[in-house]
């Protein structure tokens, strides 16, 4: 049987609320070493990678390996039901058809029991081959978010390209065109707010903004982001999970995206 | 114009 219980729910809340608008159903599987899940998106244009490490959880048992089929927008209103300073526990048998989910107030005083039927999903999974990137901006997510959000009004294609004096996002559309570039800081009052670019050599590559807004929603998990570029390879947006700043947490969300290129 | 790309171009099926 599978057992396992975070701390905060809210965490899990925040990470599935991330990437139930990007992936319906997503495989989770579950090991002795945590629990990972691996999906794309419908058009296989974006894959979301989350890896959940046992250092994260309270309290993890897993005898055998289970993979646990679930919708994501349904498993998202059940974790819905968690109050701001619950637990949440999650339990599956073997074979099971359900995933139980019991969330506990600090004190204890209140337990909620629901149960999630799991599906059979035939998931394709890919190999993401394990590289070093050309350049790897740090910035707040945040600031991220917005540049996305704004660059969204001028057109649906962005280009993300990166200097060792900043990083430079570019947009052009029916009612013109935009850019906004960040410039790397060294000295900062906010550390989060601090934009970190390490780089080989520049490298410029146009992507799908529907998508990164997607990627975005994980903004509330954590104050940084890390965007990893190497040219013509997808794009990796990565956030930690229960970690905090630019530390490694003891668990991650990234996301990948395929380039545009032109035709 | 712009033709996006699909990630099977660039990661392996296992």
């Amino acid at each position: 049987m599978f057992e396992a219980t975070l701390q905060k729910a809210s965490t899990l809340k925040k990470v599935i609320e991330a990437i139930k608008d990007l992936v319906t159903d997503g495989n989770i599987e579950v090991s002795e070493t945590g629990m990972n899940l691996q999906a794309m998106d419908s058009s296989h244009v974006s894959l979301v990678s989350l890896v959940l490490h046992t250092d994260m959880f309270e309290h993890f048992r897993c005898d055998r390996n289970v993979t646990l089929g679930i919708n994501l927008p349904n498993f998202a209103k059940i974790l819905k039901c968690s109050g701001n300073d619950d637990s949440v526990t999650l339990k599956a048998q073997d074979d099971g058809e359900n995933l139980a989910i019991v969330f506990e107030s600090e004190g204890q005083e209140r337990v909620s029991e629901f149960e999630l039927k799991l599906m059979d999903i035939d998931a394709e999974s890919l190999g993401i081959p394990d590289q070093d990137y050309n350049t790897n901006v740090k910035m707040s997510s945040a600031e991220f978010q917005r540049i996305v959000r704004d660059m969204t009004v001028l057109g649906d294609t962005c280009s993300i390209g990166c200097t060792k004096e900043g990083v430079k996002f570019s947009v052009s559309g029916d009612l013109g065109q935009g850019n906004i570039t960040l410039r790397q800081t060294n000295s900062v009052d906010k550390e989060e707010e601090a934009v970190t670019i390490e780089m080989d050599e520049p490298v410029e590559l146009n992507f799908a903004l529907r998508y990164l807004g997607f990627f975005t929603k994980a903004s509330p998990l954590c104050p940084r982001v890390t965007i990893s570029m190497s040219p013509d390879v997808p794009i990796v947006v990565a956030y930690n999970v229960g970690g905090e700043k630019d530390t490694e947490g003891a668990g991650s969300l990234s996301f990948y995206l395929a380039p545009k290129i032109d035709e | 114009s712009m033709k996006q790309t699909t990630l099977a171009s660039f990661f392996k099926k296992p």
